[in-house]
């Protein structure tokens, strides 16, 4: 939408009202990680800003389009709408982007079929000129999440949106993340040149090896190759895809003694949160014994040198595929990674070798489910693949089952459930399970972390939530769950699931990279997120506020600078609960209570045009009337004036006429006298 | 006690629900956006 008016200040304030569902708090907070990762949008919890977006539960998901002004500006996530790409897809309407399909030129990029619309919502298809909307530079987009699915309005089976290249017809519609142009546009609306959260990327395809360097005081250096003959026989970027490119690193452990090792120094990075991740794939071709360790070194005022802290060991056995690692890392200091190969005392004709290597400051997925050969391995297991036993933080045992439909023959979708499943903590566990949010990532292994449009559903454990038998959902397995018989023959119990069918389709499964070299990474997390059902802190003013400041509260947009004008006191700081006078004192018109004197009062919303005015905010008025006043109260003034002044001047002629009068009737004597 | 086999339940009741899907019968524009006032509508 063209005008800066539009925009919104950087972080962008919300609030979560107590009306939404915990699943969906969880997943807003996960949206914010993926706008934090990929473009310079943070969001910030209300602090008393003059406008903010409060996200709350109405019938539906929908937003308003760019920043209104009007102090709380409501998004609503209804029921069905906890899903992170609709949350995202709403909050780019927040941040001022309409859908794709009503840009000035879609036109020459689909073709809107008229007849096959549900009769009165042709205006659903509606394009916005150049003067109203800019797609600012970006090419038309069919994978953006703005855009509508073929079938949106339709009145019959047939597609309303027909795309003019006909690979793009189940292409567009996708909410699974952001596409690669949604963030152009985004980044080039808000003027981001960084993001929040992204540290680095590397898939070694340049000499350069993303700055890294090989360490000193070891026995041997990392190669940078395409190949090995022992494996790995390509890199995984790329999966040997490209001739001529595809390069890794590689440490050989087929030569050397027992206990050499090298060093991999990345570039120096500068941390703000306090926490990241590192991930990176593996090839193991050498011996048991060989060990790839991850170490930091940290730069501080103490050691400007920097010190070596040991952080983990990869524990693959050689394989002869790439693996996945994550490791969770909590630097708070300028700081290295360091990859340490070591030579074991087994024979070998390999070694470790690494790629596509991505640090951010983010959470690392506690769990990684590996599925090798997905499309046979379905097919062998009936559609149906359970994950190994797992246990989330807390000691909760789950599984993960997914769950293809339809056959060989038919296109098929998947499905995904969560299950608890009977553990080794159960005795000293809470039942049912509470509030546990379990989320399930189909990794789109992109090298670049940034580019991926990874597809997640998360489900929340209802404590209350019961089953047609009357039991409780969530319950001990060994209470509500079926007997089953692990492999090695251990005796468990496994709870009902809970989960979608439709977690993503045969089409969109096989694009992208869902299926890199035929396997399939699901990451697995769970998390307690109890602290989301209490209600999120409302700004309260301090002691200070209890001298007036009128004032203006200047907030910066990236580009421009807004000054937005509070009347009365500026609210400076966050407390966790509303004042005790204001609990039964209502301010209307979305006004905010505040104490003055031990008294409560109301700050009425106020923005450029129109403001609130009266003891309760009441009362609207609009810029207009204040012209109106100002002109009326001038031409009154000037119409008094004039009168003012007519009357005084006819009073003079009159006074002057008379004296003119008495002065030729009676001429003066002493003129007279002198001659 | 045994008790009987738990189905898993689909809470997208077996369909895959775009935005619109869910917010069909809703008076919204373009499906889900919200316009402030009318006035803001032609605009």
């Amino acid at each position: 939408i063209i005008g800066e008016q539009y925009r919104w200040p950087i972080p962008v304030p919300y609030f979560l009202e107590d009306s939404l569902e915990i699943n969906a708090k969880a997943l807003v907070l996960e949206a914010f990680e993926r706008y934090r990762l990929k473009s310079c949008i943070d969001f910030k919890p209300w602090e008393g800003e003059t406008n903010y977006i409060s996200v709350f539960k109405d019938s539906g998901c929908y937003s308003y389009v760019g920043n209104l002004r009007r102090g709380k500006q409501q998004l609503s996530l209804g029921t069905n709408c906890d899903r992170i790409a609709t949350i995202q897809h709403e909050f780019l309407h927040a941040l001022g982007f309409w859908h794709e399909q009503s840009r000035a030129d879609r036109d020459d990029y689909v073709i809107i079929m008229w007849d096959r619309i549900l009769s009165g919502r042709e205006h659903n298809f509606n394009t916005y000129d150049d003067t109203r909307s800019s797609a600012l530079n970006v090419p038309y987009d069919y994978t953006s999440v703005m855009h509508y699915s073929k079938t949106a309005f339709q009145n019959g089976s047939e597609p309303t949106i027909v795309t003019r290249i006909p690979a793009f017809s189940d292409v567009i519609g996708q909410r699974m993340d952001f596409s690669d142009y949604d963030l152009e546009k985004l980044n080039r609306l808000y003027n981001c040149s960084s993001s929040l959260t992204f540290l680095d990327t590397c898939t070694f395809e340049y000499n350069n090896i993303c700055g890294m360097v090989q360490g000193t005081g070891d026995n041997a250096d990392w190669q940078h190759v395409l190949n090995i003959p022992n494996g790995p026989s390509s890199d995984h970027s790329n999966m040997g895809n490209c001739k001529d490119s595809g390069y890794f690193m590689h440490f050989s452990t087929a030569t050397g003694n027992t206990g050499h090792k090298a060093f991999l120094e990345s570039r120096l990075f500068y941390p703000k949160r306090g926490f990241q991740c590192l991930e990176f794939f593996y090839y193991n071709s050498g011996h048991e014994t060989d060990q790839l360790n991850i170490w930091i070194r940290e730069y501080t005022d103490a050691y400007p040198n920097g010190t070596l802290t040991f952080i983990s060991t990869v524990d693959g056995h050689p394989a002869d595929y790439w693996q996945l690692y994550h490791v969770s890392l909590n630097v708070s200091n300028k700081f290295r990674v360091v990859f340490e190969g070591v030579k074991g005392n087994g024979i070998s004709t390999g070694g470790f070798s690494i790629d596509d290597i991505n640090l951010s400051e983010t959470r690392c997925p506690h769990h990684v489910w590996h599925i090798r050969n997905f499309t046979e391995e379905s097919a062998k297991q009936n559609g149906s693949l359970y994950s190994p036993p797992l246990y989330s933080k807390d000691g909760y045992a789950f599984q993960v089952l997914i769950r293809v439909t339809g056959d060989a023959e038919k296109p098929y979708d998947l499905g995904i459930y969560f299950l608890l499943i009977s553990g080794a903590n159960d005795d000293t566990l809470q039942w049912p399970c509470s509030l546990r949010q379990a989320t399930m990532v189909l990794m789109d292994q992109n090298p670049d972390i940034r580019k991926r449009m990874s597809n997640l559903r998360s489900i929340t454990t209802d404590p209350e939530y019961k089953t047609s038998n009357d039991l409780y959902f969530w319950d001990r397995p060994d209470r509500v769950g079926t007997p089953l018989t692990f492999p090695n023959g251990t005796q468990y119990f496994r709870g009902p699931g809970l989960g979608t069918s439709a977690y993503i389709t045969h089409d969109r499964l096989h694009s992208r990279d869902f299926l890199k070299g035929g396997d399939a990474f699901i990451l697995l997390s769970v998390d307690d997120v109890t602290y989301l059902n209490s209600s999120q802190p409302t700004p309260k003013p301090t002691a200070a506020l209890t001298t007036q400041s009128s004032g203006s509260n200047t907030t910066r947009v990236p580009g421009i600078t807004t000054t937005a004008l509070i009347s009365g006191p500026s609210i400076t700081t966050v407390e966790p609960n509303v004042p005790n006078h204001c609990k039964d004192y209502e301010c209307k018109n979305d006004g905010v209570c505040t104490v003055e004197d031990e008294k409560p009062i109301c700050r009425c919303k106020v923005t450029s045009d129109w403001w609130y005015v009266g003891e309760r905010c009441e009362k609207r008025v609009s810029s207009q009337d204040t012209v109106i006043i100002a002109v009326s109260s001038s031409v009154t003034i000037f119409v008094v004036m004039l009168a003012i002044t007519l009357v005084s001047v006819y009073c003079l002629k009159k006074k002057h006429k008379k004296q003119l009068t008495r002065v030729v009737e009676n001429p003066p004597l002493e003129k007279t006298s002198a001659f | 006690v045994p008790v009987p086999e738990l189905k898993d339940v689909d809470v997208d009741g077996g369909k895959n629900l775009d935005i619109l899907d869910v917010n069909e019968g809703l008076d919204l524009f373009e499906g889900d956006i919200k316009f402030n006032e009318v006035s803001e509508l032609n605009s």
